[in-house]
C-alpha cells in the first residue's frame, strides 16, 4: 500500500500568465513527481497541486520565489487517508 | 440475508459492495432494472451497466457514467444514490415517470473498475486504468484522453507515467471500447452525461477544439437552467460552458466523442469540490453531493425526453 505521510495538497493562484508559464515548468519536472489534482485554466483561477513530502520544500521555495500565492489545502494527506478508512471501517461495522 | 434497505448510501463502498448492491437493486425492481454485462476490464472484471427500462424495443436512451477516473469517489458513490433515486421516484415523480415511460437509462456506476479496486488496495489516488503499457514501468492509461475525438493532441500526454496518458491509440482502453461498442451498437442513445469530480462544473464539447459545436447556444442554455437548479439547494456554484472554453483544450475526451457520433446532448459533470478535501472528500459529503446534483441531471433528462431528434 502506497502511503502519504506528509504529502501536501497545495491550492494556487497564478496572477498572470507568466505565472501560469512558470507553473506548468514547475509540473513538468518529472522528479518532484508532483500531480496537478485540479489543473490550471487562468489567472484567478485556482489549482490544486499534491505534492510529495521530499517536494515540498522545493515547490515552496519555487512558489516563494515567483511571488505565486498559495494555501495549504491539505496539510497532511495521509492523516485523511487515515480518517477515511477509519469511517469506512466503522460504517461496514455498523 | 442480504437488504437492500440496510444499505448505506452515505459511507463509502468497495467494488464487490457496490457489485452486490446493484444485484440487490435488480432483484427488488425486476419490472424496471436489469443488469447488463457490456465487456471486462483490462484485468477481466465484469463492466456492468444497470438499465433501468419500462418496456418496448430499442428506445432512445440517455448514458450515464460515474468514475471513469477511479480516485474520484465522490463520483461513484452519487452514482450509487442516483441509481436509487431513479427507481424510487419512478412512479412517484412525474418527471421520472415520463422519462421512463418513453425512455431507457443505462448507468455505468464503476465504469474504471481496476482503478477502483487499486484505489481501495494500493493507492487511494490512483487515476487511470491498470493496462500495462509495453517499454515503460508506468501502469494505466487515462479513460478520458483514449476515445477518438481529436485523440493525441493538447492536454493528453504521450508519456504513459503521466496522469493524462492518451494510450497508444483511441479507444486501446477495454473500459473504453466497450462503451464505445454499446453505444455503436444501440444507435438511438440521445444523451451522454459522463460524472466527474472535482472543480464544479458542468462541461460540454468541444474539448479538442474552440470551435463551438453546432449545439452551442442550446447546451448552454440548459447548462445554465441546471447549474441554478443544482445551486438551489445548497448554494453551490458551478462553471457552465464548453471544455475548451471553460478550462482547456482537452483531447480524446468522452463528451467529444459522444457529440461527435451524433448524441447531441453530450455532457460532463465536475462534482463539488469544498476547497479543503480535493479528491478526499469526507463520506459526510456524498448526500449533500447527489441530492444538488439530482435537480441538474433531471433537467437534462428532462430536455433530452422533450426535445427529440
Amino acid at each position: 500500500e502506497q502511503l502519504f505521510r506528509g504529502d501536501q495538497v497545495l491550492r494556487i493562484t497564478a496572477s498572470n500568465e507568466e505565472q501560469i508559464t512558470l507553473l506548468r515548468v514547475l509540473g513538468e519536472q518529472a522528479e518532484l513527481q508532483i500531480d496537478f489534482w485540479r489543473d490550471l485554466t487562468g489567472p484567478g483561477h485556482p489549482a490544486d497541486l499534491w505534492v510529495p513530502f521530499p517536494s515540498l520544500q522545493a515547490v515552496k521555495i519555487f512558489l516563494e520565489f515567483h511571488s505565486i500565492s498559495y494555501s495549504v489545502m491539505i496539510e497532511d494527506v495521509q492523516a485523511l487517508l487515515d480518517e477515511e478508512k477509519k469511517n469506512m471501517t466503522r460504517s461496514r461495522r455498523i | 440475508q442480504r437488504s437492500i434497505s440496510t444499505f448505506d448510501f452515505a459511507s463509502y463502498h468497495t467494488l464487490e459492495e457496490i457489485y452486490d448492491w446493484m444485484d440487490m437493486l435488480v432483484d427488488d425492481h425486476p419490472n424496471l432494472v436489469s443488469k447488463i454485462q457490456i465487456g471486462q476490464s483490462y484485468e477481466n472484471r465484469p463492466l456492468y451497466v444497470l438499465k433501468f427500462s419500462t418496456g418496448g424495443s430499442n428506445r432512445p436512451a440517455i448514458w450515464l457514467d460515474t468514475g471513469i477516473h477511479s480516485r474520484e469517489w465522490i463520483t461513484q458513490a452519487t452514482g450509487v444514490w442516483t441509481a436509487n433515486k431513479i427507481v424510487k421516484e419512478y412512479g412517484q415523480d412525474p418527471s421520472v415517470t415520463a422519462i421512463l415511460d418513453s425512455m431507457d437509462i443505462f448507468f455505468e456506476i464503476i465504469t474504471n473498475p481496476d482503478g477502483f479496486v487499486f484505489t481501495h488496495s494500493s493507492n487511494r489516488l490512483w487515476r487511470k486504468t491498470r493496462s500495462i503499457n509495453a517499454g515503460s514501468s508506468c501502469v494505466g492509461v487515462d479513460p478520458n484522453r483514449n476515445w477518438d475525438a481529436g485523440f493525441g493532441g493538447s492536454g493528453s500526454s504521450s508519456d504513459p507515467c503521466s496522469e493524462t496518458y492518451r494510450g497508444p491509440y483511441a479507444h486501446s482502453e477495454s473500459e473504453v471500447k466497450a462503451i464505445v461498442d454499446f453505444i455503436r451498437s444501440h444507435g438511438n442513445v440521445k444523451s451522454v452525461i459522463s460524472i466527474h469530480s472535482y472543480s464544479q462544473m458542468l462541461l460540454f464539447p468541444y474539448g479538442y477544439k474552440r470551435t463551438p459545436a453546432a449545439h452551442h447556444q442550446e447546451l448552454n442554455e440548459l447548462a445554465k437552467k441546471a447549474v441554478s437548479d443544482l445551486a438551489a439547494m445548497y448554494g453551490t456554484k458551478y462553471a457552465y460552458g464548453s471544455v475548451a472554453d471553460t478550462i482547456y483544450l482537452a483531447d480524446g475526451t468522452t463528451v467529444d466523442w459522444a457529440y461527435d457520433n451524433g448524441v447531441k446532448y453530450s455532457f460532463t459533470f465536475e462534482l463539488r469540490d469544498t476547497g479543503r478535501y480535493g479528491f478526499l472528500l469526507p463520506s459526510t459529503q456524498i448526500i449533500p453531493t447527489a441530492t444538488e446534483t439530482w435537480p441538474a441531471l433531471l433537467d437534462i433528462m428532462v430536455h433530452v425526453l422533450e426535445h427529440p431528434y
